[in-house]
């Protein structure tokens, strides 16, 4: 683990008398390379060990008695204030329906987490309405409403001949007609390079005014987290992200990527394939796993 | 980055270590190739970024030269089976699909083995699939064992003398002991009713994947015995770097990649091309 690491790096300089800038520059080396090797992309970790040195040179590190462990401490306390120092909870509209938009690459889990999302505001006593807005992947709908009905809740779409646009503006009256307060628009996954595409999720967007929209990739992604995770911020006003697959071994340092770039909290994380596998994301339990 | 005629200093080595990097070639591979590199500038008096970079396509290029990037598609024993496996979202059906219309294309009597009884409209997904390859294919009702799937599929390839058997599979985490021995079955079901099969095992990996690309890999082969690689979604700015490390640590080589969703969108790997689209 990381404050292994680094206890042992500083074990060995420490019958030496303090710390030198040469063993904190070390010691931070380590740091470095402990969240490359956890995913977060360079350029974030080239603007969090700044942040780093700086909390550590202010700590006055090369003074201290246990430079190990007091570092191990800093980079943890700034992996907080980074992710956030606690759950940030699901934004819910002042006046129904609250909509809330998914969207990210393709094969990260939005139609699975969508229908979890549904789940859990049915069981907090909403109405949810699963809104089927892929028309391109084969079986997307159908995908859609196999989950509706695992979840116990209404489901909406137009077939495969619609316009994305239009399923999503409609789903508003074909909420109220059912009584439903809150629209899942489930999208279909796109790369952030491709115009058409991403033309498509800003008309949504402007158009239907989500209440949420909710960035959702998988922990296990790498470098790429922050050109995707960019892109889609530019495009559309983000508020969330969702980092699924966390049941894998993945250190999820996309989780930092992510947060950085979006400015967004993580309000969710999914932990399994069955529709009550999503949990809120705990900041604390991030670090400690980045860390290792 | 790399601007010509610029004379090799530590500063360009920084740049170069961070493209490596970026490109999900991870610490391992990136310190190892840099390493490489710096002895090849002293040995070889290298004096500018072009030499450099010349230097660093040749030991990318070298690191995938060892592997077999093609895949032998006819058996001379009966069908020629194949078992798609990956984690969850990689791109296994879409690619089963792609596979299914090169082949067909080929004239080969193609055949599907819908084995993914699990997820929601997976049979439903590669149905579609088969119908636009123009290939048969073998399915069961939700919730059916899917080595029983698979089995009936060897059994059917067998009987309708087919070319090729490809068998798609659910998508699983490989740290879920019960699915990847569930996976293990479906391979020891194929084998029995034919034994020499599957004659390939190929493991579908999302480019977008960091480290665990590596760790993803390992834990398959160790499972499956994995034959090749598929490298999905190319189409996006993900590199796809840890190909280096696979093939490197495991031995194990990208057959082909996926670059869109569209079912003419596979291609060959091209280790020159794939090196090449690092710097892109
Ligand atoms: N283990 C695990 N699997 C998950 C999780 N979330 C989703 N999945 C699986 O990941 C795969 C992809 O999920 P989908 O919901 O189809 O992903 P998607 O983003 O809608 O895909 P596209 O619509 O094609 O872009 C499926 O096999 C899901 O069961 C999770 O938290 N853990
Ligand atoms: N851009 C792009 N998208 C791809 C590629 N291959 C697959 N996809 C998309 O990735 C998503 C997931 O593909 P699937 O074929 O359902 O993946 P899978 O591995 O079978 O998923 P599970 O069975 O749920 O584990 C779909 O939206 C596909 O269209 C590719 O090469 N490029
Ligand atoms: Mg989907
Ligand atoms: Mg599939």
């Amino acid at each position: 683990s990381l404050s292994q690491k680094l206890d042992s790096a500083f074990k060995s300089i420490r019958g030496q008398g303090r710390l030198t800038e040469k063993n904190m520059k070390d010691g931070l080396q380590e740091i470095r390379m402990a969240l490359l090797e956890a995913d977060v992309n360079y350029k974030v970790v080239k603007k969090f060990m700044a942040e780093v040195l700086e909390a550590a040179e202010g700590q006055k590190v090369l003074e201290s008695i246990h430079p190990g462990q007091q570092i191990v401490k800093i980079v943890h306390d700034e992996l907080i204030k980074l992710m956030g120092e606690k759950n940030e909870p699901l934004r819910m509209a002042d006046k129904a329906p609250t909509i809330i938009m998914m969207v990210g690459l393709q094969g990260q889990g939005k139609t699975t987490t969508s229908g979890k999302l549904a789940l859990k505001l049915k069981k907090s006593g909403r109405k949810p309405l699963l809104v089927g807005a892929d028309v391109y992947r084969p079986a997307a709908i159908q995908q859609l409403e196999v989950v509706a009905k695992q979840a116990g809740v209404e489901s909406f779409s137009l077939g495969t001949n619609a316009n994305p646009v239009d399923i999503c503006l409609m789903a508003r009256g074909e909420a109220q007609m059912r009584g439903c307060d809150v629209i899942i628009l489930d999208t279909a996954g796109r790369l952030h390079v491709d115009d058409q595409m991403m033309n498509e999720v800003r008309q949504i967007a402007t158009q239907v005014n989500p209440t949420e929209i909710l960035f959702v990739a998988n922990a296990m992604t790498g470098q790429d987290a922050v050109s995707s995770a960019k892109q889609f911020n530019d495009v559309l006003p983000l508020t969330g992200v969702v980092l699924t697959q966390m049941d894998g071994d993945a250190r999820g340092g996309a989780a930092i990527s992510l947060i950085e770039v979006t400015g967004c909290p993580v309000k969710f994380v999914g932990t399994g394939e069955k529709l009550e596998a999503l949990d809120a994301f705990h900041p604390n339990r991030m670090a400690d796993q980045i860390l290792g | 980055k790399i601007v010509t005629g610029r004379s090799i200093d530590d500063a360009m080595f920084d740049d170069l270590e961070e493209t490596l990097i970026a490109s999900d070639m991870g610490v391992e591979t990136t310190l190892s190739i840099v390493d490489e590199l710096r002895d090849r500038v002293k040995s070889d008096k290298l004096k500018n970024a072009e030499d450099l970079y010349g230097a660093l396509k040749d030991a990318l290029r070298k690191r995938l030269a060892e592997g077999d990037h093609t895949i032998n598609w006819t058996s001379n024993n009966g069908p020629h089976i194949t078992l798609i496996a990956g984690v969850n979202g990689s791109g296994k059906t879409t690619t089963t699909g792609k596979l299914a219309a090169k082949l067909a294309g080929e004239n080969r009597k193609v055949l599907l083995g819908a084995a993914d009884t699990f997820r929601a409209a997976a049979v439903e997904q590669l149905m579609i699939w088969s119908d636009r390859a123009k290939v048969d294919i073998i399915k069961h009702g939700e919730g059916a064992d899917p080595a029983s799937v698979a089995f009936d599929a060897t059994d059917a390839a067998l009987a309708r003398n087919v070319d090729n058997l490809l068998i798609d599979t659910a998508g699983r985490l490989h740290t879920k002991v019960n699915l990847m021995e569930e996976l293990k079955k479906i391979q020891r079901v194929v084998q029995k009713r034919h034994p020499g099969a599957p004659h390939e095992v190929l493991l579908v990996l999302d480019a977008t994947t960091g480290q665990n690309g590596l760790v993803q890999a390992r834990q398959f082969t160790e499972a499956l015995h994995v034959t090749g690689i598929i490298l999905t979604k190319l189409d996006g700015t993900a590199k796809g770097g840890m190909a280096f490390a696979i093939q490197q640590q495991l031995g194990i080589s990208i057959k082909y990649i996926g670059v869109g969703e569209g079912i003419d969108d596979l291609q060959p790997f091209d280790p020159d091309e794939f090196v090449d689209a690092l710097f892109e």
